[in-house]
């Protein structure tokens, strides 16, 4: 058979958090290498 | 219950912070629904159990195995890595259906425990992954396989379309089976996989207006429906951003001035000689908030590395452009215009 699933398009986690303004703090608690990410240009290569 | 099966000390590509697009499937006789996001960046099914006991599972459908006649016990325990936490759960085997199609006896994992607020938010209750086996934390067939094995597809062979704006009809849609002619244009560009788990494949390298600015002498890519952005080697990534004119922002995301659109450089994949060029209008993400219009980047910064180097991964931003077909009867992957 060949099968069709329609996949649906929603907002995203991360959408939804900015909307209510809850992203920073959300980040903040669950992903503590944002802050590297921000700086990695800082750091040497590597 | 025999000792915990951890998964591989491998981090799973799961950024489901940014996943968009998601499909019904059933499991269970009386069919239970559930709704999961169709990932080749893995290969296990899991949906939350009933008797999870974190507060992410308390706002989605939970599957009651109590009450399904086809359910079979299987109680061995799997986990799966995420970047922000840990999912463990039993194993158990049941009846799926997706569209039309049913696999018997297909395994798939009940969470009992999901990792911290990603999934509390999320519009998805799990996940059904199409990567190949060996990328499986949860044991017996994956989807895939056990269609194959079962032979309820017409070929080993499926296919994504996945639009970028929300008006058009269908939104998305995974072909298990073939392709659909009319969601593309043009040739299919084959290329073979390098490695069977991810879908992994060559790229030759990633120009910025022209100029072959990253992955000069060839790089290893990754095909994932799962992952939402196009993401590199955060040293290469940083320049690109640079090269588009991109900023960060203080929680590691990068925002590009919605007004110089029409100015910013193409970029430009090249794989299998043939050239995949994405203007900002497919590499920008619009957001509104509020009255507001954000531009962000589509480019993110992950290091993945693998023994054929680092790796990149081209998620949803490059999918929406490009229709992607999966075969498992020759291990190559195909793209055309979407």
């Amino acid at each position: 058979a060949l099968v069709r699933v329609p996949l649906r398009r929603r907002p995203s986690i991360r959408s939804q958090l900015r909307a209510d303004g809850l992203l920073l703090d959300f980040l903040k608690d669950h992903r503590p290498d944002m802050f590297n990410r921000r700086y990695a240009q800082c750091f040497p290569p590597g | 219950t025999p000792s915990l099966r951890l998964g591989r000390s491998s981090e799973k590509i799961y950024n489901f912070m940014d996943a968009q697009y998601f499909g019904e499937i059933m499991l269970g006789s009386p069919d239970q629904n559930f709704s999961v996001i169709f990932d080749t960046g893995s290969s296990d099914l899991w949906v939350p159990s009933s008797y999870c006991v974190s507060e992410a599972c308390a706002l989605h459908r939970r599957f009651r195995a109590f009450e399904s006649s086809s359910f079979h016990h299987d109680g061995r325990m799997f986990g799966i890595h995420y970047g922000s936490g840990h999912l463990l759960g039993v194993m158990a085997r049941d009846t799926l259906k997706v569209g039309g199609l049913t696999a018997l006896n297909q395994e798939f994992g009940e969470s009992v425990y999901e990792p911290g607020a990603t999934f509390v938010m999320a519009k998805f209750d799990g996940v059904l992954g199409m990567g190949y086996p060996n990328l499986a934390e949860i044991l017996g067939n994956p989807v895939f396989d056990n269609m194959m094995a079962q032979k309820s597809v017409e070929e080993p062979v499926f296919s994504f379309y996945l639009s970028r704006t929300r008006s058009s009809y269908p939104e998305g849609e995974l072909l298990l089976g073939g392709t659909d002619e009319a969601m593309f244009t043009g040739p299919i560009n084959w290329l073979p996989v390098t490695v069977k788990g991810y879908w992994q494949i060559k790229m030759d390298s990633v120009a910025v207006q022209g100029v072959s600015s990253f992955c000069p002498r060839g790089c290893q890519a990754i095909v994932d429906t799962g992952t939402s952005l196009i993401a590199g080697p955060t040293s290469d990534i940083l320049s690109l951003q640079q090269l588009i004119g991109a900023t960060p922002t203080n929680i590691g995301e990068f925002l590009i001035d919605c007004v110089r659109l029409s100015s910013l450089p193409h970029v430009t994949f090249v794989l299998g000689g043939t050239e995949y060029t994405l203007t900002a209008e497919h590499y920008v993400r619009k957001e509104m908030l509020g009255d507001k219009e954000l531009c962000f980047s589509g480019f993110q910064a992950v290091d993945i590395v693998s023994p054929e180097g680092p790796l990149w991964i081209l998620g949803d931003v490059f999918l929406t452009e490009f229709y992607s077909v999966f075969d498992r009867g020759q291990d190559r992957v195909g793209f055309a215009a979407a």
